[in-house]
């Protein structure tokens, strides 16, 4: 579908991506921590979008398996969640 | 209102209240906190109650000064964020 190729688009442009929604904490805490780390990620707002925000959601379950915010992809290896993102930086941190 | 006076009695009747939302991973925090404490939070989740949701959550707003959840009410002790009521209870472990 069109709305697929322009998410496959979206996280092969840009080296991080991070697929959030406004009001939401986790995904507030995941864009502060990658501007803690100078990193300044490509940010799609999906309650901002108007009809396409719940589509997109779909799409990128459809891609992901994963229906929830944050939804973070980089550099081509998609993390996902807040949780494994953290664990992934720390491990880097520490090597 | 009628409301109000609902929300009042609620957190009165209740040593501990929490207005929470199902999707909401900082409204999961807070009750897993608080069951790991061994106390069962009497919650209201506002995305289940349909149209009364975002009514309560404008109530709670008039009455607390505050429009997001979670939020916390300890035995007629307001403390509204998962933020201040970690610090609350780091600091009673410490004492
Ligand atoms: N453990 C996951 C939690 C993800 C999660 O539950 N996200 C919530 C918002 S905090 C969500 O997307 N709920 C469904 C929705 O908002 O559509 C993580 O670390 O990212
Ligand atoms: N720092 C606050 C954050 C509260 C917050 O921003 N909550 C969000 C959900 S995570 C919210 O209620 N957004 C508006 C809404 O969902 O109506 C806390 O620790 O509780
Ligand atoms: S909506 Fe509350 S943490 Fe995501």
């Amino acid at each position: 579908s069109r709305l697929e190729e322009t998410v496959k688009k979206t996280v092969t442009d840009n080296p991080v991506v991070v697929y959030s929604k406004t009001w939401c904490s986790y995904s507030s805490e995941v864009k502060s921590l990658f501007n803690r780390l100078g990193v300044q990620p490509h940010v799609i707002e999906l309650d901002q979008m108007g009809a396409q925000g719940p589509q997109l959601q779909k799409v990128l379950e459809r891609l992901t398996g994963q229906h929830t915010v944050p939804n973070v992809f980089i550099e081509t290896v998609k993390l996902h969640r807040k949780g494994e993102l953290e664990a992934l930086l720390t491990d880097a941190k520490n090597t």
